[in-house]
């Protein structure tokens, strides 16, 4: 969720 | 990537693509919901922002462009080339009833206060909740096209799997990620008692219509 590389799931 | 995740991704693409070909092959929008259709392409918009900053992979960014374009699509036939068709009568929820209260959530609880965050946070807010329009309709017409109820039965399942893909990911990954839990979690709450007619009715070859 608050990682930098953005969110992986749709 | 686990299999709940990607069976998940594939009936959320399975509803989408249900209801943009029935609405398409039949010429008509009749009982959709455009409310409910302005939210989803509101929620995509808002969510896949990060397409502009971030890539995370082929079939990331594939499947974002497509959804937001089958949702604006969506849009474009209900409310312009179909608007002849479409049941304005019926569909009267009132969206700022979601909008407003998710949005000052999206505000107060969020993982990062930063603008795309924000926006990410929102969307996934709104998501859980843009479907209730569309069961508006259908509790006041008291029916919907079979078609329809395989439609909401796959947008509905698809946010299940979702939850078994973070219980997945919780045990196998230690990733878990609160605010899209809590919100998949009302969002698959929501589809139950539909859940409950799609099985008992439509499975058994009966149109789903509702007591008057």
């Amino acid at each position: 969720g608050s990682d930098d590389d953005g969110h992986d799931e749709l | 990537m686990n299999i709940f995740r990607l069976t998940g991704d594939l009936s959320h693409l399975a509803a989408i693509i249900i209801l943009l070909l029935k609405i398409w092959k039949s010429r008509s929008c009749a009982g959709i919901s455009g409310k409910s259709q302005v939210l989803f392409a509101l929620v995509f918009t808002t969510r896949y922002l990060d397409l502009l900053t971030s890539f995370i992979s082929l079939y990331n960014t594939t499947m974002k462009v497509i959804y937001i374009g089958c949702s604006y699509a969506t849009v474009y036939l209900i409310y312009m080339k179909l608007k002849a068709t479409y049941d304005g009568n019926h569909d009267t929820f009132r969206v700022e009833f979601l909008i407003v209260p998710v949005g000052g959530l999206a505000f107060l609880v969020n993982h990062d206060f930063s603008p795309l965050e924000i926006l990410w946070t929102f969307s996934i807010y709104l998501e859980s909740v843009a479907i209730l329009p569309q069961l508006f309709m259908i509790s006041k017409t008291g029916e919907a096209e079979t078609i329809t109820t395989h439609y909401l039965f796959f947008l509905g399942l698809y946010r299940a799997l979702y939850l078994i893909n973070w219980i997945w990911r919780f045990y196998f990954e230690g990733f878990f990620d609160m605010i899209a839990i809590v919100a998949g979690v009302v969002q698959t709450i929501l589809y139950c008692d539909f859940f409950y007619l799609y099985v008992t009715k439509v499975l058994k070859g009966k149109k789903l219509s509702l007591p008057a």
